[in-house]
Order: C-alpha cells, then structure tokens, then sequence
C-alpha cells in the first residue's frame, strides 16, 4: 500500500 | 512532525484529560453531553483501525491508545459510574446524533480518496468529527451555568482542530505539496462550527463575565 503522508497524524 | 501539529495533539490530548479531571474531582458530569462523548468514540474507533497494522512512530501509537482509553471512559464514567451517571442530564442532551452518524456514513461511501474498508472508514471518521460537537453545543445552549472546566474543555477541543489547519497549510508548503481536500474540508466546517462558541468564550474570558451562550 503506498503509504499515505496524511494518515501519520491523528 | 511540526510545532502546529504538536500543538494542536497537545491541545487535544489537554481537553481531554481537563474533562476527565473534572469527572473525576466533581463526581460530575453536569453540562457535559454523552452524545458527544460517545460520537468520539465512534470517530477514534473508526480512525485508529491501522493501529495495530501499521506502525508510524511510538508517540502516534501512544497517543491514538490514549485517545481510545480515555475517550471510552469518559462514557463508561457518563452511563456506568454509580455516582456520575446520576449527574447526567438526559432530557437537556436532546441532540439525536444518530442522524450525524448515517449521512456522514453516506457522504463517506460517497467521497472519499479509495474506495478500501480501512479508507471508507477513516474518512467516515473525519466528516463525522467535524460534526461531533453539535450536541455539546446544543447542550451548553441550554445550559443556563456554564461551568469553567467545561467552557475551557469545549474552547480546547475547537482550538486542537484549528491548529491542525495550520499544520496542514505547513505541510503543504514543506513537503510534497498534496492537495488532500477531504481532511482540509472537515477541518475548516469543523473549526467554523465553534466560531459561535470563540466569540462568547473570549469575550466572556475579556470581560471577566459568566460564559453564557445565547439560546
């Protein structure tokens, strides 16, 4: 899965 | 990671433990709507499901636990504490907050990024934060005393997301210049919801003066 940058945040 | 986001992860996390305190230390939950509580619930259970699968950095998987953790016992202390539960207003928290919970289920199925489970969800999530305050809102509308912890609670939690929207205007300015209008979106409705709420709190905080929102 490419890794979304966004989903770091919570 | 940069100072809005952490900042804005702070203000969250203060929120949430000022409101615990206040449970806590008043055997209280006066003024506090369970239907807030309990759409948050919905939103970190439905945000937080990579937790166990995919791994970002201790402090994300730290604070997402503490989030769960605390957020479900602020509604275990509202429904099940022998004494709290007692202090809970049913007939003021009014809102029937399962009509935010379907449509922003919808809209989710509808627009989103990737049509996958953990995606559908996780966008589910963001539209249905962006709407979760409205009962607490509602409630503190009737409520005709305002207590500080809980007008602190509501201004912190509103001032966390507000935070983020700068951190994301950082990000898109630093790193790879994503557009990413689902979050941007639900961020701005969600903050612009307690643009009400900012004016009286600050106003009532400037003039030294009882929080009152007008009904």
């Amino acid at each position: 899965i490419q890794s979304d940058p966004i989903k770091d945040e919570l | 990671m940069n100072a809005f986001r952490l900042a804005g992860d702070m203000t969250h996390l203060l929120s949430i433990i000022l409101l615990l305190l206040k449970i806590r230390a008043t055997k209280s939950c006066a003024g506090i709507s369970l239907k807030t509580q309990e759409l948050y619930v919905i939103v970190f259970m439905s945000r937080y499901l990579d937790l166990f699968r995919t791994y970002y950095s201790l402090y994300n998987s730290l604070m997402k636990i503490i989030f769960l953790g605390t957020s479900m016992c602020i509604v275990w202390y509202m429904r099940s504490h022998k004494v709290v539960r007692q202090t809970y207003n049913n007939d003021e928290d009014t809102f029937r907050h399962f009509f935010l919970v379907l449509p922003c289920f919808v809209l989710a199925l509808l627009v989103h990024r990737n049509f996958t489970f953990i995606e559908i969800l996780w966008t589910f999530s963001l539209y249905l934060e962006s709407v979760a305050i409205l009962p607490q809102l509602v409630l503190l509308q009737k409520s005709s005393n305002i207590d500080n912890l809980t007008g602190t609670y509501v201004f912190l939690l509103g001032a966390y997301r507000g935070l983020y929207l700068f951190n994301w205007v950082y990000r898109f300015f630093t790193e790879n210049h994503r557009v990413r209008w689902i979050p941007w979106l639900s961020g701005l409705i969600q903050t612009a919801i307690y643009t009400d709420f900012f004016y009286y709190y600050i106003r009532s905080w400037k003039n030294r003066e009882k929080l009152k929102l007008p009904a």
